[in-house]
Parts: structure tokens; sequence; C-alpha cells
């Protein structure tokens, strides 16, 4: 995974895409087609989630990156700029019923 | 710090009084009632000591602004939970007020008695989850407490000052809040 960088495909990596988009650093409107490219937009999710955690910026998954996605957390999303926030999607759910 | 988007709050005058319930049937039975309670109780204290907010259990339900549970997998809410580890808990923007806690995970009060590799201190979860319900996204603070991530046997319930000035920011400071942290031109009138 340290070599994997953009245009590489590698199976296994839509799970970390999935995880991304899961805590609102892949802004995709679907988490069902997630392929195995190391593409652009997985490059940025990583960069958004490096420098939010406050890990070292590489845009890579490299060890402290992974490690720090298998490490338990709350379910909640990080960012406040995703569009998905379930928060507030429950709310306007809960509103109506 | 990080506010919700729109920054919700609870929106009552100040200073507030927020009731909690735990739901008899999501619950554990790893610890006791008594011990979740003064986890719980704890932890509600210590946002309760920095900002013009308390909190006051209530047997029912129903009619709680908090209402507290313990739940496997898919339980309603499009958010299922995942078994051991992975997700711990997650909770509500103000004002929906639901806090959720995986019931598979082994939760622990006292890491002596406790001895399990995968025990989660559930006062720190609390808290963190807390925060939550009163406004507080995610800090990139490691030492914050609003910080998403907690390994296991790991204690973290202490606000961090970042915790404080969030929610304070929100709420305004509790008339006795006095800390290591503060200093005399952080205290502000109960203005919320």
């Amino acid at each position: 995974l340290n070599n994997a960088r953009r245009g590489t495909k590698i199976t296994g990596i839509s799970q970390f895409k999935r995880y991304l988009h899961r805590f609102g650093y892949l802004l995709q409107k679907s988490n069902t087609s997630f392929s195995d490219e190391f593409d652009a937009t997985l490059e940025l999710a990583l960069v958004r989630y490096q420098r939010n955690l406050g890990l070292q910026v590489t845009g890579k998954l490299d060890s402290n990156t992974v490690s720090q996605m298998i490490t338990p957390r709350c379910g909640d999303p990080d960012t406040n700029t995703t569009p998905h926030h379930h928060n507030h999607v429950h709310k306007t759910r809960l509103t109506k019923n | 710090f990080v506010f919700f988007p729109g920054k919700p709050r609870w929106s009552r005058s100040m200073p507030m009084t927020l009731t909690y319930a735990f739901s008899r049937e999501n619950m554990i039975h790893s610890l006791s009632m008594k011990e979740i309670r003064e986890a719980f109780q704890r932890a509600f204290t210590r946002w309760a000591s920095v900002i013009p907010v308390s909190f006051v259990e209530v047997s029912d339900f129903e009619l709680t602004d908090i209402k507290i549970g313990f739940y496997n997998g898919e339980h309603g809410d499009g958010e299922p939970f995942d078994g051991v580890l992975g997700v711990l808990a997650h909770s509500f923007s103000p004002e929906i007020g639901r806090l959720h806690l995986d019931a598979a995970e082994t939760w622990a009060v006292d890491f002596r008695s406790t001895t399990s590799e995968v025990a989660v201190d559930l006062e720190s979860v609390a808290t963190h989850e807390i925060g939550h319900l009163l406004g507080l996204s995610h800090s990139s603070l490691k030492e914050a407490v609003m910080y998403p991530s907690l390994r296991p046997r790991d204690k973290r319930a202490d606000l961090n000052i970042d915790d404080i000035k969030g929610v304070q920011s929100l709420y305004g400071s509790n008339p006795n809040f006095r800390s290591e942290w503060s200093l005399e031109s952080d205290m502000s009138a109960n203005q919320g």
C-alpha cells in the first residue's frame, strides 16, 4: 500500500474509499460503486483525512494513516462540509415522522 | 473545535436543564446499571461544570430530552453498528438527543476489573457523545474529548480547553467555572 499512488489499481482499495466516504472525506453521491483504482478523489480524500486528524500529509495509504483508520472511533462523520451529514439527514426524517 | 452545520444547539433559556434516560430494552448486562449510571453521571457533570446547563436523570424514556441505549447491528437509524471495535457509538446533533452505543463492545468502567484487550472506557465515550448532543462535531486536536478515535483501554474523559471553548461558544460559561485552562479575561457572562 505504501507504493500505491495515483493511477495504480490494487484489490481492496475500494474498502478505503468506502471508509473515507462513510466519515465524510470522499464526496460521492453513492457508496455502492467504489473502484479499486487509486484515483485523484482518493488522494484528495486522504489528504483531507490526514490533515484533519493531525497525521503527516502524504496523500498515500501509509502505515500511520492505515493505523489511524483501524483505531476504534465514533460513527459520526468528521467534517462539516459533506452534504451527506447523517445527523441532519436523520433530523429531517425524525421531524417528518 | 467544530460545530455541526448551521451551529445547532438546545434553544432554551439559560440556565437550562436537560433530562436523560436509559432504554430498559436496549441495555447491556456486562456492567451493572449502577456502574453505567455513575459513568454517565460523571460524563454529564464534566460538561455541566463548564456551561450553564444541568442534566437530570429521569425514568420516562419517551418524554426525556436525551435517550441513551445500547444497540446491536442495524437498529433503525440507518447507521448499523459493526460488532467489536470499529465504530463504538454515535449520536445526534441538537435537539434530537439520541445517544447510541454499540452493545457488542466490551464496555468498561474500571480496567483493573475488566482485563479484556478490547475493553473500551464507557465514561470516555459517553463524554464524547454528550459533546455531540450539545452541538460539537469532531475536533482535530488529539487531546480533545471530541477527537473522533479512542484506542481500547485508553481513557480520555477530561475536557480539553478546545472542548471547553467550543461548548462555551454555544452556551456561555458556567458562572462557577474555574479551571487550569481559564483566564479571567476568558470569563464571560452566560449569554449563550
